[in-house]
């Protein structure tokens, strides 16, 4: 007879880890850096405040060519976590405060507890938090995750007087990794974010003894992003009925106004005259029937304002060109930001870079993907960025040489949803709607490298003569 | 000040369900159609019983050529589900019997969920299941998917008499679909399916009225596959841990031989002799730093046995050979089955089989890729066969003109746990000992390839003579 169980969400990524990018020693190494880093930044952007982050890797035992036991240590001057919530935002999966409708580098909730999740599993050994929000104390945890009920366990709790009014987290624990295998791929990802978080400053010691530093070259913070409202064209039946279930509006032109974005008393009456629904009628009291016609109408009406991306925080132009001059040197440089766009009612901002020679050396496309700002250096192949620029994307016409010519793409993906295919955000989907602003992005900025390689033949022609 | 929230992972899967899958409505439908055959050839082999599986998709509103009201319905012959256990099974994610250290299609508890989350989503309409394990009764449920709790509602139940005595499942639901966009794939994953599931039945009637039957060419179910114990090679902290939570052994020297894979009295006394431990201390003594220590040296002892892959079930040479002429009707097939291997403790089994010509007309590599009796036809380009197929084999050296001949390549991998990627289970990872089991495999078919290629070429220049 067939055994029934039920698995915690913490069982279920400690059994399908590979799935969340912790699949060996090497690559749960990057994986635990990326995910703690990309908290950090979160975290001093929900208050505005210049990164200043401090990563620790320091070899503690086993061979240092091969799987050895690790102490990790970040501190950063974020927003710090509430006392209280300290040991769930670590030792419990699907648990965080990044669930809004808001760009935002984390989004599952899940990846500062699998790194300590992996950490635990490997090396048996607590992890140590001390965080504020800048009050009176300063909350220190040691606690381990209760794997199977999907909780922390709480082995040391202290609270200590905060006089300086110190804001910020420390992390600190221990885990098996494999420096010498994945030593490039952490540097090179820390690289990539001074490069398009410019005004970030972040410091990296590892473990052999060296101080990676990257110096802010920007002093003032961007506008931050901002929290939306669920655009009508993303509905479905559940998001409808849990606005339905909460709201306190009594009638459904209220409802339209008060719930989604852009949508004023205006659009919401033509709407719902086309739709063939009271505008009087109190929504709690829809059938079901129409609750599936409001959300097919909502996704089919073309009288609504498309999402405005004034909640977003792309990087701009002008940032994005000093971020690729400063890190690859190259002898030419050509950025666009796209209009927005938006995806299933989730708006978003492609911005896209292209570099030539100088520092760059490699002959053919070198593609750097970054989305809210985070650097994607696995599965390039199975991204749509790469689909574009290797598939759609006819290089002579531009005359580029991939044999000879050494070009760079950069693709910035901004959104308050980004499409991940993968639980360990490796590669983003092929969206019809993302893949047409990354084409023509790519174009434009090809377009402009095409003029600077004719006009650099030209002036090589006439020194010939 | 941060909104901290936990989510369901029903929710979680719900807000991410392009990463299990359900990103559009015609992949939405794919998956659905797959989930479901997996269900259901899952609960035939698990008795041992010839499946019957008769799918029934009926379109029910919208436009033929777009996104649509369909109604899923699909009958199988298998286990059943204890009544009791139904609603659990179809409106909880992460609840399965599917958690065993087996071989079987489902592995993460969620794939038929999803496809009745979607479904509800969609339409509103709950799902109606019928289910009985062969006993006095017949259980009926209407039940949706409160999402947000991860658990269902039961809308009606029922209990029949069953004075047949019949066993097996029904499912039938309403869900948004679009079958003019994927069509094509829901057949050829039902061909590809039947290929290597020879003796199944299946009946498929699509939207349009056409009946696609796959019948059976094979009369006897193979061996089927059989629980097996954890191998040393494949634990952490946390399994140890849960083993020695659980344990009735009072020494070390039974823990090992109770709780793992192919360890007698002699090779347990080597390893606690080789491990520094006492073979006659209670496991339940074991401190924090002896069970990291016990862990290690698990892995890296070197007088483990294998792990044996007789709990297996591959397709074997003769029936990949007789699926492969069915469905591809080639001029020329070469299969083979490769030795048991492992990777982090699991067994696993490579199968592949090369086919040329006849049938097979497109020049080039058409690549077939398989994992436990499940075809998978997406993101080929990410998966382990391919990197293989396309990277690593130099075709040219075994006579094959990739601009003139039509080749397909079947690869087949059987474990007691594969390394999906992806929770849609789309790709898998190149895992080392994967990765060189499939090489090796290509190569010995290229090779027998290549024979019959010289072998033609010289009858072809004999006869011109
Ligand atoms: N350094 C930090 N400073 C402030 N808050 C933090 C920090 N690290 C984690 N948190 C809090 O803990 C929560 C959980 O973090 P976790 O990384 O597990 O998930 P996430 O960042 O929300 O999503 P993702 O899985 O995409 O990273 C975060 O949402 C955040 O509120
Ligand atoms: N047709 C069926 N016959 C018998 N049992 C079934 C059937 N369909 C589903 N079940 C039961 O319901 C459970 C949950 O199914 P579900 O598809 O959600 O997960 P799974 O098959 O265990 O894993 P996966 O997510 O990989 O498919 C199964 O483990 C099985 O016990
Ligand atoms: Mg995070
Ligand atoms: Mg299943």
């Amino acid at each position: 007879m067939s055994k029934f169980e039920e698995i915690s969400p913490a069982d279920f990524f400690y059994r399908n880890r590979d799935i969340a990018g912790f699949s060996n020693p090497a690559r749960a190494l990057y994986s635990t850096i990326r995910e703690l880093v990309e908290n950090s930044l979160d975290a001093c952007e929900s208050i505005g405040v210049l990164p200043d982050i401090y990563i620790s890797l320091r070899h503690v035992k086993g061979p240092v060519d091969g799987t050895a036991v690790y102490r990790v240590k970040i501190l950063d001057n974020g927003s710090g976590i509430p006392g209280s919530k300290i040991p769930l935002a670590f030792g419990k999966v699907l648990y965080g405060s990044k669930y809004r409708l808001k760009q935002t580098r984390g989004t599952f909730g899940l990846g500062g507890t699998m790194a300590i999740l992996y950490g635990q599993i490997t090396t048996n050994k607590a992890v140590r938090v001390v965080s504020s929000t800048g009050g009176a104390s300063m909350y220190e945890y040691e606690l381990t995750i209760d794997i199977r009920r999907n909780r922390p366990r709480v082995i040391r709790r202290r609270v200590h007087k905060n006089p300086n009014g110190w804001r910020g987290t420390l992390v600190e624990f221990y885990t098996e990794g494999d420096y010498f295998r994945s030593s490039f791929r952490i540097v090179e990802y820390l690289k990539q974010t001074a490069m398009v978080n410019p005004y970030a400053e972040i410091v990296f010691a590892d473990p052999r003894g060296r101080l990676y530093v990257f110096e802010r070259c920007v002093y003032e913070m961007p506008p931050p992003p901002k929290e939306t409202l669920p655009h009508p064209y993303g509905v479905d039946v559940e998001t409808i009925q849990r606005l339905i279930a909460h709201t306190e509006t009594k009638t459904l032109l209220d409802f339209m106004t008060k719930h989604f974005h852009r949508v004023g008393k205006a659009i919401a009456s033509k709407f719902l005259e086309a739709a063939g629904l009271n505008p009087k009628l109190n929504p709690k009291r829809l059938g079901r029937e129409d609750v599936v016609k409001l959300v097919h109408h909502m996704k089919s009406f073309k009288g609504f304002l498309p999402p405005d991306a004034s909640c977003l925080s792309p990087l701009g132009e002008e940032l994005l060109k000093a971020g690729i001059e400063k890190e690859l040197k190259p002898e030419f440089v050509a950025v666009t930001q796209r209009k927005p766009s938006s995806y299933s009612g989730y708006p978003f901002i492609v911005e896209v870079g292209i570099a030539y020679g100088g520092g760059i050396t490699k002959p053919g496309i070198t593609l750097y993907r970054f989305s809210n700002k985070i650097p994607l250096l696995y599965d390039e192949a199975s991204d749509v960025s790469w689909k574009v620029v290797n598939q759609m994307i006819d290089w002579s016409r531009y005359k580029v040489n991939l044999n000879v010519d050494p070009v760079a793409v950069i693709v910035h993906i901004c959104s308050t949803r980004i499409p991940y295919k993968t639980v360990g955000k490796e590669f983003i989907a092929d969206r019809p709607e993302i893949e047409r602003e990354v084409l023509n992005g790519v174009r434009t900025v090809a377009r402009r490298l095409m003029l600077h390689l004719s006009r650099k033949k030209r002036i090589q022609r006439e020194k010939k003569r």
